[in-house]
């Protein structure tokens, strides 16, 4: 749809006339709009844009034939590039010694089921994973892990406590001594705001170690991503994010705020509530998606 | 007193940018904007307190706030639904927790999320704490026959209020959004002469895509009400008036915490302080 409303602009430009700064301007505030619309932060864009600008202002759109897919192919290229990343798969250790894979993240962003998802994959990628059930607060959060463990095979650690910090530290020693060598740890849903629960995971990310800190976002968030991922990445450190429910049909800007402001790459979506759901990310989809 | 010179275009900008990101959306922010360009053209508007005074009075108009007190005299069901992990089976409890200390009557709880593990366990749980029975089958059984049951016990007994829980689901999920019709008839047909509401539950953190959820529940199946969880997080809230402005659906209570009291009746004059700052 935008690369109609671009060509609309562009409409009455042929080949040998100069696009005005009117038609720029106009194409930037579509720019503008179909962003926000798709829930990327207010700030986000507006950093895209001024660097859009430049760009668009170059040659190539200039004598491009046709100007408005110029456009468009600048834009979607850069937001490919702004949330592509190396880095994208789990950057674990050896399968001879221990890493710890700690998720976070707000209620109900999906933290649990991704978890069980990654047990699933890493377990047919042929490591030896466990679950640890560290979200002692939510009703029933224990036997939700154990219940998606049993479907995938995957054993969950769990105890009879309130104190979290506790739990994973036992869960640490027990895994040593049955020798799996991938601990993913479930925590419980928490807000930025609370400061007792992010001393709590500040603790628990203390003592474990973990290889990646993960931070899992529901991608129908709003502008609030970016406030929200600062703080855990300021506070308690971000290595990659996964942004669960990419099968609804939310745009799923939320990606783009997440990057920007992490500076960590995105690494996998879930794509349903089947433990198979997990798939990896790929910055074209998501910048297409954004785009509408 | 202000002319439109004194009225900046910076001033226009700073208050488009707190409703973009306060999650109004940008075509609402921008729709809101214009209008008050507008009344600072035709000289309606004189001082700043009387532009923020207007401000103010566009938003509330966009937001419809309602109430629901269940009727003493008849069975009153309230279906509860929305996507995934919004606060659902958590509002339910607060919910019927709500209503027995305000009105003094208990519900009972309908666990109609039979798909999601541990579910059933969450929602007994629930009712353990608040000493209200909660109606239940083995999970993976059917929901439509989790509420029936419901219906027929709640009324053999006498009861007055069931909540019944539905199973987070994605509304462009054809099968999904078919299973809640068939739960919405069932209900429909067997509560012919008791209330029927249904609330769907949003995210107060949800960006654009909660106004595609209200509107394909709604078509789906008719909303009475909404219920926004999650508003003591940071955001705003905002996402809430562009869906009863557009929608025509009212905004009941706000869920602000996870503890069955962290539960308030929307208050158009509260929510508009905090979100005007
Ligand atoms: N459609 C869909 N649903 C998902 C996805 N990931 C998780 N869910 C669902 O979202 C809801 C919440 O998931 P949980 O795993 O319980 O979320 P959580 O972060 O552990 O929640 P808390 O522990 O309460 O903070 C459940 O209904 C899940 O089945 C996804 O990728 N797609
Ligand atoms: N901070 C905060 N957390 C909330 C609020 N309401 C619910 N939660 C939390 O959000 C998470 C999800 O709540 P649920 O009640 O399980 O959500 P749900 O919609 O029933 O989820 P599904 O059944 O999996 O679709 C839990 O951790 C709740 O404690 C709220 O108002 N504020
Ligand atoms: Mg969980
Ligand atoms: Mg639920």
């Amino acid at each position: 749809r935008i690369s109609q409303k671009f060509t609309d602009i562009f409409r009455n430009i042929s080949g040998k006339s100069t696009i005005s700064e009117k038609n720029i301007r106009e194409a930037v505030d579509e720019i503008k709009i179909t962003l926000l619309e798709a829930d990327v932060n207010l700030r986000v864009v507006r950093r895209f844009i001024n660097r859009t600008i430049e760009e668009a202002s170059g040659e190539k759109v200039l004598k491009a034939v046709d100007p408005g897919q110029q456009f468009v192919k600048i834009v979607y290229d850069r937001l490919v590039a702004l949330l592509g990343d190396e880095r994208k798969d789990l950057n674990l250790k050896g399968p001879d010694t221990h890493s710890v894979i700690l998720l976070m993240g707000l209620q109900g962003s999906g933290k649990t089921t991704t978890s069980a998802k990654l047990a699933l994959k890493l377990k047919k990628e042929g490591r030896r994973p466990i679950l640890v059930a560290a979200d002692l607060v939510r009703p029933a959060a224990v036997k939700q892990l154990q219940i998606l463990g049993e479907q995938v095979g995957v054993e969950v650690y769990s105890e009879e406590s309130k104190d979290a910090v506790r739990v994973v530290k036992n869960a640490l020693a027990y895994s040593k001594k049955k020798s799996f060598n991938t601990i993913i740890i479930d925590t419980a849903g928490r807000l930025h705001l609370d400061d007792a629960m992010m001393k709590e995971i500040k603790k628990i990310s203390d003592i474990s170690k973990p290889v990646e800190t993960l931070f899992i976002a529901d991608a129908m968030t709003g502008q609030s991503a970016v406030t929200i991922a600062k703080e855990f990445h300021e506070r308690i450190g971000i290595s990659g994010v996964i942004l669960s429910k990419f099968d609804s049909d939310a745009r799923g800007g939320a990606a783009i705020s997440l990057k920007s402001v992490t500076g960590q790459p995105l690494k996998f979506i879930g794509v349903g509530e089947k433990m198979e759901d997990l798939e990896p990310f790929y910055p074209e989809r998501i910048a297409s998606r954004i785009l509408g | 007193l202000f002319t439109t010179e004194k009225i900046s275009d910076h001033f226009f900008e700073d208050l488009e940018d707190m409703l973009i990101e306060s999650d109004l959306g940008a075509k609402t922010s921008l729709e809101l904007v214009e209008k008050l360009r507008k009344e600072i053209k035709r000289n309606t508007i004189v001082n700043e307190k009387e532009f923020i005074k207007t401000v103010r009075d566009y938003l509330s108009e966009y937001l419809i706030v309602d109430d629901f007190k269940p009727d003493e005299n008849k069975l009153n069901i309230i279906m509860i639904l929305g996507v995934n992990g919004v606060g659902k089976t958590t509002t339910i409890a607060k919910l019927a927790s709500y209503y027995k200390k305000e009105f003094n009557m208990t519900s009972v709880l309908s666990a109609g999320d039979t798909f999601r593990a541990a579910a059933i366990d969450q929602l007994i749980y629930h009712g353990d704490k608040l000493n209200m029975r909660v109606v239940h089958q083995q999970q993976g059984s059917d929901p439509g026959s989790v509420i029936f049951d419901s219906i027929d016990s709640a009324f053999s007994r006498g009861e007055k209020i069931i909540i019944a829980d539905t199973a987070g689901r994605m509304h462009n999920r054809d099968n999904l959004v078919k299973e809640l019709k068939k739960i919405n008839k069932i209900i429909s047909n067997k509560v012919s002469d008791g209330i029927y509401k249904k609330f769907l539950v949003i995210d107060a953190t949800t960006g654009q895509n909660g106004i595609r959820q209200a509107e394909s529940f709604n078509e789906a199946v008719g909303l009475d009400g909404i219920i926004m969880a999650k508003y003591d997080s940071a955001s705003k809230g905002g996402i809430i008036i562009p869906i009863c402005r557009d929608l025509k659906i009212p905004v009941l209570f706000l869920g602000t915490g996870e503890g069955y009291d962290d539960f308030i009746k929307f208050d158009r004059e509260n929510f508009l302080n905090y979100l005007l700052g």
